[in-house]
This record gives C-alpha cells, sequence and structure tokens, in this order.
C-alpha cells in the first residue's frame, strides 16, 4: 500500500535544489552571489538610494583545494528590513515583498533563503544577517532553516548602534571559485552595464578588488504597483479580484465585535443599542467598511455588543428581505424582516451583491474608461448594471473569457516599468566595448498576457572587441542571464537574422546587448535564466534587432566604400 | 515600507505554472496529459498490473474555434487510491506517495493538482475522481482546490458498487487540440514504445482512436525503495539519518504519558510506581523504543504517571550521571543521580549516544561492509566506535565532506532500478521504425551524486525512416520528452559526434533512442522536459552511442560493398 507524504516548500526547493541554481559547487556559489546582489539592488531601487554594493569571497582555507568552504558576504547602503520581519524573509521559502505586480529582479520569495540552505547543508552553519534600516541602531541575527517545517531558527540576535544604514548578509557555503570565478566577475561586470547608477565592488579570495563605480548619477524612477490589464486575467483572479470588491456578510465573532467596538471608541464602555447607533452614524465616515456592514446588521436586529455575542447570523436573504441568525442562548434559529426603507438596508445589500460591472471594470483593471466598459460588457453579452456578487459562476466564465479576447482594450500602462534607456544603454556599452559602430533602441511598450514589457537592445560593432562572431548579453529586469542561453528568446531571435543580408561575415566582432523588463519576466525556470519565447516578445525583439541590423549595415557599407576610396 | 506576505506552494505554481509546463492552451492540454498517463502508468507498475489506459480529450462545444473547454479523461486498471487519501492527493500541492528514493516518473508531487488547478481557473469547473482499490466499491469524488490555502474542498463524495477496479480523473479545461494534437498524438506512440507491456488507447475529439495493444506480455519487476549510497549526502541528510536512529529524550508530554499507558495496557488503570515497573519488563519485547526510554526514565525517577505528569525533564547529563527536572508543583529544579548499575542504565545512555559510527554507516547505508566502514573512518580521520549522538557539528561536517569524497565504496545498487532492457526496445524500434539497421545497448549502472542510473540507447537506419538527418527519440523513466531538447544533454551529446566518421551523412534517414532510468532524473524544470547534463550521465551516453555508433559504421561499410559489388 502506498504511503502518503506532504512535504513543504522548503523541502521541496531541498530535494530539487538544482531547479533553483544550486546543483553543484561551482554554479551554487554563483547563483548564492546572484541571489544576495539582487537583493540588495532592488531594495536600493525601491527606496530611491543609489547602490552601493559590496561583494566578497573569502576561502575559509587559502590552501584547501576546491571545492571548499568560502565565506560570501553582500553589504548594501539600502533600506535595510524591520527587525521582526529578518527571520521569516531569509528563514522561510515563498516568504518576500515581492508579489505585487511591479518591476523588481526578485518574484519568487526564495532566492535568499536557498542560498542560505545550501550553505546550511554544505557547512552546516547559520546566515548572519546584520541590518540597520535607520543607520543608526543594528540588529543582528544568526538564522539556521527548519527545512522540514519551512520556519527559521534564531540561533542569536543583538542589538547595537551603528553609524551606517544597510543591510549585509554572509553565508559559509562549498563552493568552487576555480571553476565559478570568471562567471562570477562576468556578472558583476555586466550588473554594471546594465545598471549604471549603481556602484560595485568586488573583493575576490584573492583579495584583488574589482571596483566599478557608477556611470551616472541619476536613479530612474522607482517602480509602481499597477492595477492588472484584463488580458492577464483567469477566473481564480477574477474571483480573488471579486472578493475584495464585494465581501459576504463578515463573520460577527468577539472579534469582529472587538474591531467595531475599538472603531467607535467604545472599548470599555457598554452602551444600549440605541447609544451604539448614535455613536456610529456620528463617525460613520471613519468607519471601516466591515464595521458599517455589522452596524447595518445590528440596525435590523436592535441588539447591544452583548447580545450580538451570543447569536451567529446565518443568512442574509436580500431577495426575501430576510435575516436568520442562530441564537445560542435559545437554541432556536431566528428569522427577522428586512425594512428596505431603513437607511442601512442599501449598505447591506450592496455589500452583498458588490458594485455594478461596469464599476467593477473600470475601478479595478488599469486603462478602461466607461465607454470602453460599455463597449465589453456588449461584447461579452452581460448586463452593465449586473452586481458582480450575483454573478453565477457561468457567468465568471463567460466574462474571463470575453476579457482575454475583447480587442478594444488599450495596451497596458507602461509607467510602472523602469527601463534602462537609450542613453543610459548606450553610454554603458560605449564605456564597456568601445565599439567603432554603436547603436541603441528602446522599443514601445507591448504586452504578453497582460503583463507590461519594454524591449531595449543594443549592437556594437568592431573597436575594442575581441570576441569572433555575435556575442549576446541578456538582461531581464536588469539581471545578467549567463546560463542556458541555447533555451533563450533572444538567442532564438539572433540565430534567425541572415547576418550576411546586412553585410556582416559571421565571425564579426559584433556584440548584441538584449534587455526585456516587465512587471513579470516569463523565466523558464526558478533559476531565472532563459527567458521563454512568448510571441509578442520574440516580435518585439526581431524588430529591434532588425532595426539595429540595418543601421549595421549602413555602417559597414559606407565603410566599405571608404576602404574602396583608400584603395584609389 | 515594504509589505511582507507568505504564499502557499499552490499559489506559487499558480502564479508560475510556466515553469509546470502550464503556460498556454497548446501545452497545458499536453502537460495535463501527460500527468494523468504518466500516474496510471506509475500506479500499474508499482503494484505489479500490466496497464490498460484510456484517455480521452472531446470538447464540450464541437462549433466552437480553438483554444476552448475540453474534457479530458484518464482511465486505468490500476490499484486506484483509497477514499481517505484521495481529497489531498489531488487537490493538495507537494503531497504524494513517490518523495522515498525509488524509480518512478512521478516525483514531485505536483502533477495531477496542477492538472486540475489549470482546468479550475480556465473553466471553473471541477475535478471527477473515480476510485477503486477493490474493483467491488467505488468512491467518486468532486473536487474543487483553495489554491492560497492548498486544501481540496469536496464538492461532491459518494459510494456505488463497480465490477472494475482502477482509478478514473477527468477535468474541464482550455486547451488547443488544432495545436497540440500532433504532440499528444506522439506522446501517446512514444509511450507505447518505451512501456510496451502497457495498452494505450486514445480517442480524440473527432471520436477518432489510436490504439496501441501491448507488445510484450510480461512486467518488469516493479521499482524497489533503497537505502541512499554515501556520495549523495549532504549534512542535512546526515542529521536526519541519525535523528531516526538515535533520538533525544522524547518529550514526557501528556501525549506521551498516554502512548506509555496504552503500550502497557493500563489505559484506564492507575497503578503505582512498582506495579507499572513489572508490567513494563513483562511487557518489554513489544514496548516501542520511546516508551522504553520513558519507563527508563520513570525508573530512576520512581514516579507514576500522575507524578510524572506534574514534572518536565530538562537535561540528562550522561558523563555525569545525572537527570535534572522541572518540579511544576514546587517549581523548582530537582536533580537526581543516576545509578550506572540500573539495568536501565543501558536503554538510557544508547538512547542518546545513539549507535557507532561503524554500526550507523553498514546499516543505514547501501553496500557499506564492516571492512569498508572501518577503511572509511580511518580516511575521515574518526573513531569507528564514535556514538554518533555524540558529534560534534564539526565533525558531522567532516563526515559528510568525506563521505563524499572517499574513492572505495562500491557504486551505487542497480537492483532498485527497473530498465527497459534490450530485447524489449530492440523489438519496440523494430515495430515502430521497421530499420534497415538496429542496434540497442543497455549500458551497465553508474551513479551521479549517488543515485544509480542505467542508460539505454538504440540506433535505427534506413528502411520505413522517413525523416532526414537525426531523429532523437528521450526518454526519462519510461516518460518521452518532446519539449525543449535544445537544452537536454542527450542532445549535446548527439549533435558532439561527426556523424561522417561513421560513414553517415548529415541527411541520412537515422534515429536515435535514449533511455535513462534512476532513482532520480535530474530534470532541469518542474515540467520534466529536459535533462541536465551531470558529467556521470553525459559519459555514459556518449559511451552508448559511440558503440552504436561504430555498429553503425560497420554496416554501412559492408553495405558500401555490397553496393560496389552490385555495380561491377
Ligand atoms: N538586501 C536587502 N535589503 C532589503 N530587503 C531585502 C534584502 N534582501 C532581501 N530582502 C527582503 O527579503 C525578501 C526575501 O528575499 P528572497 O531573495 O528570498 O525573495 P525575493 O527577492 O522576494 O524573490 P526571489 O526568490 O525571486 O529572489 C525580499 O522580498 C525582500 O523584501
Ligand atoms: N491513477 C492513479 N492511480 C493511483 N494513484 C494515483 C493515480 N494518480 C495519482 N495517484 C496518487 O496521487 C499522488 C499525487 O499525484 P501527483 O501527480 O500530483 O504527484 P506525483 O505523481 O507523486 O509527482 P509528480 O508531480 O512528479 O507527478 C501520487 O503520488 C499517487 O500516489
Ligand atoms: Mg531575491
Ligand atoms: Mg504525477
Amino acid at each position: 500500500k502506498e504511503s502518503f507524504n506532504q512535504i513543504s516548500p522548503s523541502e521541496f526547493f531541498y530535494r530539487n535544489r538544482d531547479l533553483a541554481g544550486f546543483s553543484n559547487p561551482t554554479r551554487s556559489l554563483y547563483t548564492a552571489v546572484r541571489e544576495f546582489v539582487e537583493n540588495a539592488l532592488d531594495a536600493c531601487d525601491q527606496a530611491g538610494i543609489l547602490p552601493d554594493v559590496y561583494l566578497s569571497i573569502k576561502a575559509v582555507d587559502d590552501e584547501q583545494a576546491d571545492p571548499k568552504p568560502y565565506i560570501l558576504t553582500v553589504k548594501d547602503n539600502g533600506p535595510g528590513i524591520d527587525s521582526k520581519h529578518i527571520p521569516l524573509a531569509f528563514g522561510t521559502v515563498l516568504y518576500g515583498s515581492k508579489f505585487g505586480l511591479k518591476q523588481a529582479r526578485g518574484m519568487f520569495g526564495l532566492g535568499a533563503t536557498m542560498a542560505i540552505l545550501y550553505g546550511q547543508i554544505t557547512t552546516n552553519k547559520p546566515v548572519v544577517v546584520k541590518s540597520s534600516p535607520d543607520g543608526q541602531s543594528q540588529d543582528e541575527y544568526e538564522l539556521l532553516l527548519d527545512i522540514q517545517k519551512n520556519k527559521p531558527i534564531i540561533v542569536k540576535h543583538n542589538t547595537k548602534e551603528v553609524s551606517k544604514r544597510g543591510l549585509s548578509v554572509s553565508i559559509c557555503l562549498e563552493g568552487d571559485y576555480s571553476k565559478a570565478g570568471a562567471k562570477i566577475r562576468d556578472y558583476v561586470y555586466q550588473t554594471s552595464l546594465i545598471t549604471p547608477y549603481a556602484t560595485i565592488t568586488f573583493e575576490d579570495p584573492k583579495g584583488e578588488k574589482f571596483h566599478q563605480t557608477k556611470i551616472v548619477k541619476t536613479m530612474p524612477l522607482p517602480p509602481t504597483i499597477i492595477k492588472p490589464h484584463p488580458h492577464g486575467i483567469d477566473v481564480e483572479t477574477i474571483r480573488r479580484m471579486m472578493a475584495d470588491s464585494h465581501f459576504q456578510i463578515p463573520t460577527v465573532d468577539n472579534k469582529m465585535i472587538e474591531k467595531v467596538r475599538k472603531e467607535l471608541g467604545l472599548k470599555k464602555n457598554n452602551l444600549n443599542y440605541s447609544e451604539i447607533m448614535e455613536k456610529a452614524s456620528k463617525r460613520w465616515p471613519g468607519l471601516s467598511r466591515h464595521v458599517r456592514v455589522v452596524i447595518a446588521v445590528m440596525s435590523f436586529l436592535k441588539m447591544d455588543f452583548e447580545k450580538l455575542s451570543k447569536i451567529r447570523i446565518d443568512d442574509m436573504d436580500i431577495a426575501n428581505k430576510i435575516l436568520a441568525y442562530w441564537d445560542f442562548g435559545e437554541s432556536k434559529s431566528v428569522s427577522i424582516d428586512l425594512d428596505p426603507e431603513s437607511e442601512y438596508y442599501k449598505q447591506l445589500t450592496n455589500t452583498v451583491q458588490g458594485e455594478t460591472l461596469i464599476s467593477f471594470l473600470t475601478k479595478r483593471f488599469q486603462r478602461i474608461g466607461q465607454a470602453t466598459a460599455v463597449k465589453f460588457t456588449a461584447f461579452a453579452n452581460l448586463k452593465p448594471e449586473k452586481r458582480i456578487g450575483t454573478m453565477t459562476n457561468q457567468e465568471l466564465v463567460k466574462l474571463s473569457d470575453s476579457l482575454q479576447k475583447f480587442e478594444d482594450f488599450l495596451s497596458p500602462d507602461p509607467s510602472c516599468l523602469a527601463p534602462l534607456g537609450e542613453e543610459p544603454l548606450k553610454k554603458g556599452m560605449e564605456q564597456f566595448f568601445k565599439p567603432d559602430f554603436l547603436e541603441v533602441v528602446q522599443r514601445g511598450a507591448s504586452a504578453y498576457s497582460g503583463f507590461p514589457f519594454i524591449a531595449e537592445m543594443g549592437i556594437a560593432y568592431g573597436g575594442e572587441i575581441k570576441s569572433v562572431g555575435q556575442t549576446v548579453y541578456r538582461f531581464a529586469n536588469r539581471i545578467p542571464l549567463l546560463y542556458d542561453e541555447g533555451s533563450d528568446v533572444v538567442l532564438k531571435v539572433v540565430n534567425e537574422i541572415d547576418w550576411t543580408r546586412y553585410k556582416v561575415k559571421n565571425d564579426a566582432p559584433l556584440v548584441i546587448v538584449s534587455h526585456i523588463c516587465s512587471t513579470r519576466i516569463p523565466y523558464k525556470t526558478v533559476g531565472k535564466e532563459n527567458v521563454a519565447d512568448r510571441p509578442e516578445i520574440e516580435r518585439e525583439l526581431r524588430l529591434a534587432l532588425q532595426f539595429l541590423a540595418r543601421k549595421l549595415a549602413t555602417f559597414m557599407s559606407k565603410r566599405g566604400h571608404a576602404e574602396m576610396e583608400k584603395k584609389r
């Protein structure tokens, strides 16, 4: 007979750590560096702080041969993390602050915890986290992971005074710097190219420092969170949006009653029914929605808090104007009529039925105006005034399908995106490649499945470029992608181009840089190394590359002419 | 200020369903078919039942254009699932029966639930599961998923009488058969090639039936679970193995006391101390280990159950022969001496200290004999008689490192693997390709990171093979892999071969079949479409392929000679 088990998500990623990029000491050292550096840059971006990131890798024993234990430390000048969040942020898998619809490097709530996990299972050492959000007081934690339970174990916790804001995280893990070193230096180098406003210092095991100072002094605007676009919608998402905007009658338990008392400022007092109603109507504008609903219910029941705590609301039948409750004292069910003339009647019905479809569309989605909403309801064959709380399952599916298929919604709002920009990209490529020819382009915003994205590309040719043939540098949300290029959409697009048509030989010293930014990058793997070939993304990359290739062709032919001239 | 959230694993895979192969209606329909068919075959394999799997895909509305809702049903004649496990098996992510170290198609505890999730978010319909483990009574469940909480919602549950054993699962999901159809038919076709003892019937949306009857009538032996091999070991795994084989003093709380009472058969009685000890010594051989430890503790404390429930054991200091406990009644800490002459003394010390290192190595790992264990302890610089419960963290890390590096362990035991075998592979390839030349080879067992694996390969040339150039069929644990060949280790090996050296033109009608079976396939993605290029696997595939290529070269040159002869 089969024996069944439930495993926690940390247990899942422990067993299958290859999926997250922790397959061997070489790759793990690289991935751990990435995860911590990307966290530091995300934090600074979000807080509008010019990042200053310090990364050091030190062998525990220099004499030992690779693979061997290393101490990896990443320090930043970012906003740090509040003390109460630190154990969970680093000690729990699927816990983080980047689950909203916003452009960021992180998205899974896994990265840092996986690096710490890998360190722990190879050296048994705890992670040391030091965080100072205000630059005055610093919390220092030593944490171990309970991998089976997905919980942190706090080994130590101190606070002390400091003079610098920021976060530092330090782990001891088994790595292989002799094999990973080149890739790590590439990563630092390329991060600097795509994040020209960041200063990065890397101290390697030999004590050698690689210092990348910022090339530009202005920060891009921090990415902002946006409302969803209708094309990204499935039935589950719609249900949840409706659950937010229209809710069931809240459970009137002791916790709820406490909340009502608190909002009415009646924490200690036990007023009678009419006094409560008077208080409520005075404070009405400031009351939260749940409390308003409870007050409305109380207005029909004509009960004070004491009596309210002795019943349980069972049913609200709007159509028949009946409210049913279970009386614990009497052990029986009671039904009362709801007076539709009561000022509280509307409050109750609106809560159960929710807002109209038109209001739902225009308020909860980005860029849907009144006219478009009306046009859509006609397309979907749904009444504009339909109360969303009263929609059947069938109607929900019809709504979700129609939202996907309707073609007249405006394309997604790209103002939430933070692309690099043509100027900074050009400057960065100029500094890094010192080419004879350099051209960049930023495509207009586009979208896949309702997620806005922008593709930026650059081509550099000749000059100090040493490599032979096309070398492709891929970036996504300002992260350099250095592995698995064989199954990345960018390589697919680059390889489909016949470069000879643009007067470029196949062994030409050519560099192609590609950067995609989006509120959600469609990575193929948890290790975030390659991007899926969504048709919309592929199309944007192709158009960008063809534009740049034509510019290069013009340059090549001019140069060809110039050389012909020289020969004469 | 950042707002932190914890998401459940089902929420994680809902948001990132691309990772599991559910990126669009075409791919999702394919992946859903795979997940259910692979579950059916795993279940039959495990129970030693010749599989008979029925798969049907029916459009809800034939007139509608793709993508549109389909009803996907997979029925098998397997052992079914017991009623109490069904909601969790299908309604919870990371819940399953395949987490042990055994060869199986499934390994994540995700597949079926993901298919059901995708169906639910595109059509809002529940999954219907019918299971009859005994062929007489069948449980039928309708389930929905609570994606945010990772829990099933039981919509319906009936039982009825039936006459056939097996399980059937049916979902309604949005798919695109016009695009996925070819891949699905390939999948069924290739599954039949690699599972020649299975009968598979596929009924497509047009009602057309593809019937693959079994080619061989004997089942391979069911895969067996094995002990771990030392090379697959990290510190976390060692800790857990030790926690099983040597435990701390169990917590003596009310639950524990209940357990002791139960095992002594004293559920109702409140015997005094000496009566309890007498009962215990009578029943000693049948007592579980935890209970024995508690009895031993009680023998030193000289307490009955009543008194025992009023204290908390704080420390067991074996070296100084002291037991310390907190007395709740007196609110003070009490220390008593442990009499080393007592018959229970040995019981306690063995529990705290655990078994010897030699015993741990020979009992808990596969294929470590006494002599190898002694040789290893010398290599690791640890005493053979060291009690594992007394090892420091440093020593644990040293043990784990040494287990990885020691070169004289026997290679892993492959008897737990179930390869296809040269005969069935040859038969299958003969039937499917009807070639002029056919050669297969099964390599001996090898291992990567302590996981045993066997590579089997076959080459077919000419005859009825229509395709031009090398067509590669990849299989892993009897699953056909039809996507992402670009980043699979098999393609890497095939492309590195210079076929002209073996007298094979690049446009030759050549088919290469590769099958890897292991207790753990190192997939690169949760969608199980490509295998990572672990060096040991790459090497085995390369040696197999070179062997087959040489055989083909011999055939080609003989054929070359024969044609030369003809011309004369
Ligand atoms: N250097 C840092 N400064 C401030 N906050 C940080 C820093 N590093 C991590 N965090 C916080 O800890 C959380 C967890 O980090 P973790 O890397 O595990 O997940 P993530 O970055 O959200 O997602 P991903 O797995 O994609 O990296 C982050 O969401 C962030 O809020
Ligand atoms: N047709 C079936 N017959 C018997 N048991 C089944 C069947 N289908 C699923 N199960 C049981 O349900 C469990 C969960 O299945 P699920 O596909 O979600 O995970 P898995 O097969 O264990 O792993 P994976 O995610 O890799 O497929 C399985 O472990 C198995 O015990
Ligand atoms: Mg992160
Ligand atoms: Mg499965």
